[in-house]
């Protein structure tokens, strides 16, 4: 049965799209069949794919409003492997439309349930915020990978997204496990990240990847193209992290 | 009278924090009077500005709810001409509470009437949305500054601000403009962050400070000693950087 992994953190700029786009291509490298949702408005994660948001004309908006079932949404990428369910413009006012609509955190699970059959990983970008789309996303979520920016402001929310986590196993989804922890731009010549890595590790004992990834400019750069980093320069340090940690999660799967 | 400014991009991590607190010390270290208001049930500013989240007992959430007048949530800073409403705990569940509430968008800007008489310059620090606390905010502001990351994924999401800042001028707040649009984290050795300058610098042709703030260790050291950059290390590039933008916030607000 296929693994339905949530990439959240209400912390903005902290690497949620990043992972996902890049874990998906190295995982779809792997030989997994590999969906990517894009649940924030944003859309960076459809940009980031290569996909001209111009041509979307149904996404995750459609699937939570009943419109549209998944089959229906699913859009191949230029990877074999690897599919994307688009943000469609209409996302921005998925929240506000749904209020007072019954089970409305519960929408993107129910629509979720034959991803499982169909591929090995479904990997879902949450916006930065702990509103209705994240909360579907945990909903709908086996794990939640929770990327931290190695900063100082990032290690202040980590209270409330866990409070969160929490709320969400005990009313939505009781069988929802932290997946882990993944530290992002880590600059190895500032204090500052060290700390980080050191606070991080000791507030999550044991749930923290081993790969840390580190700040690189070809992650920045890569989405202009529209191209997971394997994909625009395959050999540079991004590529060689994101392809580790996609061997992690694997592992980690496995021995569950 | 005095000027309220909301900092907003629902893009996250883009440096709307970080601009609210470094600019309101510079303002203040320019002898104005200045409050900031921190609207992200975050908190990052009531922490960058040294005030321990675990002495808030009431802030936003009790303003909004109307449980409470601004001068009762008004708290003082280490720096005499600067005063900070923190974010309180709930202010994370205030969307949802005021859903249903009459006037719900403009709350804040009736709370903050009494702020213009006070003091010079009131900033408003947004969290990485565009719900209901962001449009509180750009309802309440005269105008409205909108920090953008020098990075590729930071240019997607101007369309949607545009939009969303032209109905807020329709619906809400008629007098609303632009006060700026200001280039953060620049890094000069890359060409993505030279082609967004260029970009950024077309799209809001005129509108773009002269200031850009290059990215600065100094400025992500600073609030982990919950100091403005310019009371962490007064001669740092990031010091220097946010004092040109207060005396260019200065100018521009007196040749309008
Ligand atoms: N390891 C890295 N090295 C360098 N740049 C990075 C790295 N990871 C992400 N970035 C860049 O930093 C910015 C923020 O990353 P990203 O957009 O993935 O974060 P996010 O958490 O998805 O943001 P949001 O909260 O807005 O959804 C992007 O411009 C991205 O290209
Ligand atoms: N010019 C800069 N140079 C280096 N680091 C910076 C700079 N500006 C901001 N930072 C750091 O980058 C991170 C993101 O900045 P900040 O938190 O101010 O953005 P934000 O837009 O307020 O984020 P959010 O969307 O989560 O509210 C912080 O850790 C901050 O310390
Ligand atoms: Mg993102
Ligand atoms: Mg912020």
């Amino acid at each position: 049965m296929g693994r339905i992994i949530a990439v959240a953190n209400q912390k903005g700029g902290v690497g949620k799209t990043t992972t996902v786009v890049n874990l998906a291509a190295c995982l779809a490298e792997l030989g997994e069949q590999v969906l990517v949702v894009d649940v924030d408005p944003q859309g960076n994660c459809t940009t980031g794919l290569g996909v001209d948001k111009m041509r979307v004309r149904r996404g995750v908006y459609e699937v939570l409003l009943g419109e549209a079932k998944l089959r229906d949404v699913v859009m191949s990428t230029a990877w074999s492997k690897l599919w994307l369910v688009p943000a469609s413009a209409d996302l921005a006012g998925a929240e506000v439309e749904l209020v007072g609509v019954p089970d409305r955190e519960r929408r993107l699970a129910r629509a979720l349930e034959s991803a499982r059959t169909m591929y090995s990983y479904t990997l879902l970008d949450c916006p930065p915020s702990l509103g209705l789309l994240t909360l579907n996303s945990l909903a709908a979520a086996d794990s939640v990978m929770v990327p931290i920016q190695c900063e100082y402001y990032a290690l202040e929310g980590l209270g409330q997204l866990v409070k969160t986590i929490k709320l969400v196993q005990q009313k939505l989804n009781p069988k929802l496990v932290v997946e882990g922890v993944l530290l992002t731009m880590f600059d190895g010549r500032t204090n500052l990240s060290i700390q980080v890595v050191e606070e991080v590790k000791r507030y999550f004992r044991g749930k923290v990847y081993k790969t840390i990834v580190p700040r690189n400019v070809r992650l920045s750069e890569a989405p202009s193209f529209g191209l997971p980093v394997i994909h625009y320069d395959g050999r540079s340090r991004g590529a060689e992290v994101y392809r580790e940690l996609a061997r992690e999660v694997v592992e980690r799967g496995q021995a569950r």
